[in-house]
């Protein structure tokens, strides 16, 4: 119930006073998700012919799942990244956060993809241990640890 | 530094614990005219800011505040408490590892806004990354000093889309762009991320099957009427669909094993 005592939090004025928010003094309160937001006018289907192109120019790309969520889960994205179709360079393997294993990871040429065993849509509030984990290893452009 | 900088300083928030880093947080315009700002909080890294490169955290809805999210309930430094109007320090907060900034964009969400009402009903993924592209490339007019930084963008959920479309922008612009508006852009990350409507909405149907939260028949129905490879679905599918997600009022579809907030 995390979000009912943000929106608290976040409305109160002494607040958004430190925080030097809410200097217009909007007509609405602040909320975790907008009911100010009309249409949504432009989206693509698939955000992958991006993503190659970012590949080829030598933007580093990881992508993570925690795999106890339903809304995006595991299975969605390990079926977008076959169809992105890039060869694998190092195969499926456990990857281990205090002698359990964090997770699985696959490295394919120019992506690198991360599962976090029993994380849900918001892998770092499930599992904020591994979450520091795989934001650690992504910035060092380091393999997740295999032991 | 700029002037602007030390007046985004943030002091102490109310209940907030003593921390060893600054934190800044207000508005950067993004359109004059119009009067569109996005509102931004941003933390030093724990130690060694200087050498420890810039992470901007994203997340999705599309309308969700990277605030509530990522900064309070996440991987931010302060995390709201159960019933206690104070905040809690997060051990395992990213700005251990990057100074970490927290974006509320577009415009209309959370603290940000246009003086231009017509503005909230022309977003889209197009004028979010576009939006975002000239935040960042103000804020570093405001904080020179984190410009030659290393960059990068991590987010979840519909930011599979702001993600990557934000990074082609800084990454066109870093090609095509005047030398000024450089950004040491190095890399991306996204978690359950939305990346492909097809093999998103396969894969939901696929997983809620094999997780045991579907019946045999509702998920034969999906496989009978769905073809999510196209835009509009069939009355036959949408039926099918509603099935679907009733089973989701009861249990929380962003974390199958956690309890339900009653």
């Amino acid at each position: 119930c995390s979000s009912d005592y943000s929106e608290v939090y976040f409305n109160r004025p002494d607040v958004q006073a430190a925080l030097h928010a809410n200097v217009t003094k909007m007509g609405y309160n602040w909320t975790h998700c907008s009911d100010a937001i009309g249409n949504w006018n432009d989206a693509p289907a698939s955000t992958l012919p991006i993503i190659r192109k970012l590949i080829a120019g030598g933007i580093r790309v990881w992508v993570f799942s925690g795999d106890t969520d339903g809304r995006i889960p595991v299975t969605a994205t390990r079926l977008t990244l076959n169809k992105l179709g890039l060869k694998s360079v190092q195969e499926w393997t456990p990857w281990y956060d205090h002698l359990q294993v964090g997770g699985w990871t696959i490295t394919y040429e120019g992506l690198t993809f991360v599962t976090i065993r029993g994380a849900g849509h918001e892998v770092p509030m499930h599992t904020p241990r591994q979450a520091l984990s795989l934001f650690r290893n992504f910035l060092g452009d380091k393999k997740m640890p295999p032991t | 530094y700029p002037e602007q900088q030390a007046a985004d300083r943030v002091g102490r928030l109310p209940g907030q614990p003593a921390v060893p880093f600054q934190q800044y947080a207000g508005y950067v315009t993004v359109n004059e005219s119009h009067g569109r700002a996005l509102f931004y909080w941003f933390f030093e890294a724990v130690d060694d800011a200087p050498k420890k490169p810039l992470v901007l955290w994203l997340n999705g809805g599309p309308g969700c505040s990277s605030i509530g999210y990522g900064e309070a309930e996440e991987l931010g430094p302060f995390l709201v408490q159960k019933g206690k109007p104070e905040l809690k320090w997060n051990p395992y907060s990213w700005n251990r590892e990057a100074n970490l900034m927290f974006l509320e964009s577009p415009v209309g969400v959370g603290f940000s806004y246009t003086n231009t009402s017509s503005d909230l009903k022309k977003l889209g993924d197009k004028i979010t990354a576009d939006d975002a592209y000239i935040f960042l490339l103000n804020w570093f007019k405001r904080f020179p000093q984190y410009r030659s930084h290393e960059f990068y963008i991590a987010g979840e959920s519909y930011a599979g889309h702001y993600v990557p479309q934000l990074s082609e922008k800084i990454f066109d612009g870093n090609k095509q762009g005047p030398k000024e508006n450089h950004i040491n852009f190095k890399g991306f990350m996204i978690g359950n991320a939305l990346m492909d409507d097809e093999t998103d909405q396969t894969g939901m149907i696929e997983y809620a099957w094999d997780h045991a939260v579907i019946s045999d028949r509702v998920y034969a129905d999906i496989k009978a009427h769905c073809n999510f490879s196209i835009e509009n679905a069939t009355n036959a599918c949408n039926k099918a669909l509603d099935e679907y997600f009733a089973v989701y009022r009861l249990i929380d579809m962003y974390s199958l094993y956690t309890p339900v907030c009653t």
